[in-house]
């Protein structure tokens, strides 16, 4: 009955609480961990020693190099038709204004097909995108793309409304992306409230006038870590199942949520096994990725370095849409490899997370697909994840002790059982 | 570089492996 011992370990036994204290002592020590910056790396630091004294094997860092984008001071500035202080946050690798900063008339749209309707009024304007919500994978094209479309149609700026579906007057940065054949515009988000009086201003012909001020520059780029540890396995050794999360962040909040959560509960699913005195047959690896919130970079470089081996990765799994109350696991893979994960996930009963989807995986496991190997991620309640993502919220507040002890329960029982089964998952 | 593939494999008796961890 190792998967009932599991689950009441961490749940009710000596683990109880384990994981929302750990990560509650690493985000209160380091706060938010930009790529780039030396506190990334000191908290990396901080990692390796505390997987070593956890008992772990094969503890080490492998380096990554990563974008070195800096925020430096911001502001932006409604001149007309009052003075007032809009809500922003410019986004990860937007450049700067001059340092008088660009001041300019402003148009206010709300979708990019407005924008082309309407691209004679662009040429020195700064364009404001109020793009309703509609879910994050739509939504966030804004923020990706608003500088290119504004820029090719002769703007000098492009502010765009926070990607998210609820605010509390809150700016919500993250990563965008300049197209080398389009000149680069200074580009930020402002908070939901501003974009919305910004759009009534607008429509009733009400002329806007910003100055933006932006120190954003880019530094050469610099060197980090992903971090690893292993439980070694006792048969297979070689053979290896991956759990994840991504330890850097933005330089807002203190990413707890993004993706504090994620990697802790896989360090939980190693260190879980490692105190029960559990050894599968082949090994558990988990890995803190670096690099993830400027596009991935630290897991498709350790993708690059591993790859060769991809006919030993038996299941890659990432957690980094939340640690709330799980309900299960979304799995990619064969039909009979569903099959046998969806067996699995079946042994969840007693922490309620027996939902079994086909689905998607995250961006951080998402290159391993090409070579046929079995990916997944957690199933939680996280209808409010982008009520935080990014912002100044992600703290240890959103996080609840007893979801993440249920969370690194699903995320221990899969990850072992298919690391102790006598065969690797069937692949097509 | 070729991967693992295992037409052979009995999913039945994978499960009662999997149902033994219960």
């Amino acid at each position: 009955d190792v998967a009932n011992k599991i689950m009441d370990f961490v749940v009710n036994g000596s683990a109880k609480g384990q994981t929302y204290n750990r990560l509650a002592l690493f985000t209160d020590t380091f706060g938010n961990r930009l790529v780039g910056t030396q506190n990334l790396e000191n908290s990396i630091d901080f990692m390796l020693d505390q997987l070593k004294k956890d008992g772990l094997d094969n503890v080490h860092g492998e380096n990554v190099t990563v974008p070195n984008w800096v925020r430096g001071n911001e502001s932006a500035m409604l001149l007309e038709p009052r003075r007032y202080n809009l809500i922003m946050l410019g986004l990860g690798s937007s450049v700067g204004t001059p340092p008088e900063g660009i001041t300019a008339e402003a148009i206010v749209v709300s979708s990019f097909d407005e924008l082309t309707n309407r691209s004679s009024e662009v040429p020195g304007k700064i364009v404001v995108f109020n793009q309703p919500w509609v879910s994050y994978p739509v939504s966030v094209a804004y923020r990706d793309f608003a500088a290119v479309h504004t820029a090719q149609l002769g703007g000098v700026a492009s502010l765009v409304r926070s990607i998210a579906g609820f605010s509390i007057h809150s700016p919500h940065t993250g990563w965008q992306d300049y197209s080398d054949k389009v000149k680069k515009i200074p580009t930020a988000c402002i908070a939901v409230e501003d974009a919305e009086m910004l759009a009534r201003m607008a429509a009733r012909g009400t002329k806007i006038v910003i100055q933006l001020k932006m120190q954003a520059k880019t530094l050469p780029q610099s060197i980090s870590r992903n971090t690893v540890a292993e439980v070694a396995g006792s048969v297979h050794p070689e053979q290896v199942v991956l759990v994840s999360g991504h330890l850097d962040s933005w330089d807002v909040g203190q990413g707890a949520m993004d993706d504090g959560g994620g990697a802790f509960i896989s360090w939980q699913a190693l260190s879980v096994v490692r105190q029960l005195g559990l050894r599968p047959k082949r090994t558990m690896r988990m890995v803190m990725w670096t690099g993830e919130e400027v596009g991935g970079v630290g897991s498709l470089q350790y993708y690059q370095r591993h790859k060769a081996n991809a006919s030993n990765y038996d299941l890659v799994m990432e957690s980094d849409m939340g640690t709330f109350t799980p309900y299960g696991i979304e799995m990619r893979g064969s039909n009979d490899t569903l099959e046998i994960l969806k067996s699995i996930v079946e042994l969840l009963g007693p922490v309620n997370a027996t939902t079994f989807r086909k689905g998607e995986d995250g961006l951080d496991v998402s290159y391993w697909e090409k070579d046929g190997v079995p990916g997944g991620s957690l199933l939680n309640h996280n209808e409010h994840y982008f009520w935080f993502h990014h912002s100044d919220g992600d703290t240890m507040s959103v996080q609840d002790p007893h979801s993440m002890d249920l969370c690194a329960a699903v995320w221990t029982v899969v990850s072992y059982i298919v690391a102790d089964l006598d065969n690797m998952l069937p692949r097509n | 570089k070729s991967l693992l593939k295992r037409p052979n494999y009995d999913l039945q008796k994978i499960k009662e492996e999997i149902a033994s961890y219960k």
